[in-house]
């Protein structure tokens, strides 16, 4: 709650999500959207083409993946959407000004495993956690 | 780099530069946690033994975070079916499903001293686990040697080998060891053979000082000292894949804090 005259303007405008808004309301929501909608694009960060041959083992390279794309609403027609990510679409729809969107984040992440060479020639496996996205959504 | 093979709004799509690729590169280390890219001193084109050994995890960890993810999926369990001829023992699996770090250590010693002041065959190892953070604790740790089958003794003859820890080093006599294991092993026996010294590598983690490294010997049944070459123990003169080496499972205790840019 804002409180006062501002929470009754905003209540307001939150019933005409349209006025003033920059992202299309519930309506809008077409095929062309899909493409910029928040969703996993590839990306593969290559140890080979950084020359790490001699001291990185395995693997050549891990398809890290990362998230990009416009959150719309309503958010769980299409993607995972977090309770709040719902709840700050409402607030941006009032006031694009001042409250950004939910941002396209990653909701799940995987590990992976290294193995490289140290400067001693010992061999170190590592785990790494959270570096490959398994799924996107809003947060 | 796009799936669709289209460039998404928003994403700057050009050949870096090449401070940019030194920044990335710069980035890409921070995220594997190193200052900088390490700089190994690599004797020969081939793996040795613990790089192949390391290998063989790696696919094992590998093939199982597959199945793994493909078993949620599916929504059933799944089993270890790994099979490999450096992997050596079920533990070794079972220490691995549990560690965040394994590292293999190369033996430190450069000249072999096969024979003790008293005419004694031994073979010493030394290896440096004191650069592992503190925050990293040894849950496991082994020694692992490569045995080849000897032909020219009895195929049913037996052999003591005793893997100690030197204690105390002195100039002018014997060294104070303390017996870690024994173990009997057969002429025809062919395979990796691994000694744990898990307690051993938390002391030298925790004071380098004490770290003197092993000390290997092999007996007859009579008790008469061996050497490794009779009864085919292979040394570091031996094939670069069955080279000895120390390997240990390690768990992280604490958050890592990436330090500020």
């Amino acid at each position: 709650s804002t409180g006062g005259k501002r929470h009754q303007h905003n209540r307001n405008r939150a019933t005409q999500p349209q006025e003033g808004s920059r992202g299309p309301g519930p309506a809008d929501y077409n095929s062309s959207d899909k493409k910029t909608a928040c969703r996993r694009h590839e990306l593969y960060v290559s140890f080979r083409e950084m020359g790490w041959q001699d001291w990185i083992i395995a693997p050549e390279g891990y398809a890290a993946y990362y998230c990009d794309g416009e959150c719309y609403f309503p958010l769980n027609t299409y993607m995972n959407a977090t309770n709040h990510a719902i709840v700050q679409t409402l607030v941006h729809l009032m006031n694009p000004e001042n409250a950004p969107k939910p941002c396209c984040a990653p909701t799940k992440l995987h590990a992976i495993s290294v193995l490289y060479f140290d400067n001693n020639s010992n061999v170190i496996l590592k785990k790494y956690k959270n570096m490959v996205v398994q799924a996107c959504g809003c947060h | 780099l796009d799936g669709n093979n289209e460039v998404p709004t928003g994403f700057i799509h050009r050949r870096l530069r090449t401070h940019e690729k030194r920044e990335m590169q710069k980035e890409i280390l921070s995220i594997l946690g190193l200052p900088h890219r390490p700089r190994p001193h690599l004797s020969h084109g081939k793996y040795n033994s613990a790089p192949l050994f390391m290998l063989d995890l790696y696919n094992t960890m590998s093939s199982e975070d597959k199945s793994q993810s493909e078993s949620m999926s599916n929504g059933y369990q799944t089993m270890r079916t790994t099979q490999s001829p450096h992997l050596a023992t079920y533990q070794e699996t079972a220490f691995l499903n549990d560690a965040d770090m394994v590292m293999s250590f190369v033996n430190l010693v450069e000249y072999d001293r096969e024979l003790s002041l008293q005419r004694r065959h031994h073979k010493e190892f030394k290896f440096n686990p004191s650069q592992i953070p503190k925050s990293e604790a040894v849950t496991a740790a082994g020694f692992r040697l490569y045995k080849e089958c000897v032909s020219h003794i009895f195929r049913n003859d037996t052999f003591l080998i005793k893997v100690y820890q030197v204690v105390k080093e002195y100039p002018d006599r014997e060294a104070d060891l303390f017996l870690l294991e024994s173990r009997r092993l057969r002429a025809a026996e062919e395979g990796w053979l691994e000694f744990d010294i898990t307690s051993t590598c938390n002391l030298w983690v925790m004071n380098p000082v004490h770290n003197l490294g092993l000390q290997v010997s092999v007996e007859t049944n009579s008790g008469q000292s061996i050497s490794f070459k009779e009864v085919g123990l292979v040394g570091r003169d031996g094939a670069l894949e069955k080279q000895p080496f120390m390997v240990a499972f390690f768990k992280v205790s604490e958050v890592h804090i990436r330090t500020t840019r």
